[in-house]
């Protein structure tokens, strides 16, 4: 462990946070993809199957648990508690564009061919693009609350933390996992047009609008 | 030589 991962770690948790604060302070999910959050979800149980199998530490299986309960808590929440507030219509991202080329990518670049491994694969590719239902709705609407851009933030925060961690393993542990660290840069790049606009509108005080 | 990818990383 090294302090790059914990605050990325932290920072994820964090979204996580910011996210369940979002829809109970509103008492609404407007402006959250469901797609994303299931896509999440998604990952999550697909990766931490390893739970059940492989004893990591105290922190690593902590917070494997509150990852996927937190992701199903979500998607309770916008699928039956707050189901009224949330708008299908402008969630349109076809999902199964980024399925099956993960399929196809986990396929082809895995460490092992098990299906633990596969599906370890599969989930680090997901995870890269999960992100685009939420980014493209953010696109089509061109406003955001700005709590619902904390929460992008953080989230983005945790994944940009990620790539000095694996700088510093690669020079402290001689050790690199091609596989995460591919994906995580696409995974970042994807945050950096937001990130222009919430470093320079949302957090100069102004509202997150895209430019017309 | 580069050790082997553990799946350590959340």
């Amino acid at each position: 462990m090294n302090l790059f991962r914990l605050f990325g770690d932290l920072s994820h948790l964090a979204s996580i946070f910011i996210l369940l604060q979002k829809i109970q302070s509103t008492r609404s999910c407007r402006g959250i993809s469901f797609k994303t959050q299931a896509l999440y979800a998604t990952v999550f149980i697909t990766r931490y199957l390893d739970l059940f199998y492989e004893w990591v530490s105290l922190y690593n299986f902590t917070m494997k648990v509150f990852f996927i309960a937190s992701s199903c808590y979500i998607l309770y929440l916008m699928k039956y508690k707050y189901r009224p507030t949330h708008d299908p219509s402008i969630d349109t991202f076809r999902v199964e564009y980024l399925l099956g080329p993960c399929v196809v990518l986990a396929l082809l670049f895995h460490y092992k061919f098990s299906i633990p491994e596969l599906l370890w694969s599969f989930s680090i590719f997901l995870e890269a693009v999960a992100i685009l239902p939420q980014l493209f709705m953010l696109q089509r609407t061109g406003e955001a609350e700005t709590i619902t851009t904390h929460y992008l933030a953080a989230l983005g925060a945790y994944r940009a933390l990620y790539i000095p961690n694996w700088i510093y393993r690669y020079f402290t542990e001689d050790m690199v996992d091609p596989i995460a660290v591919t994906a995580g840069l696409v995974q970042t790049a994807l945050y950096l047009d937001f990130f222009y606009v919430y470093f320079t509108k949302v957090l100069q005080g102004q509202k997150f609008e895209l430019p017309a | 030589p580069l050790a082997e990818p553990k799946h350590d990383e959340l």
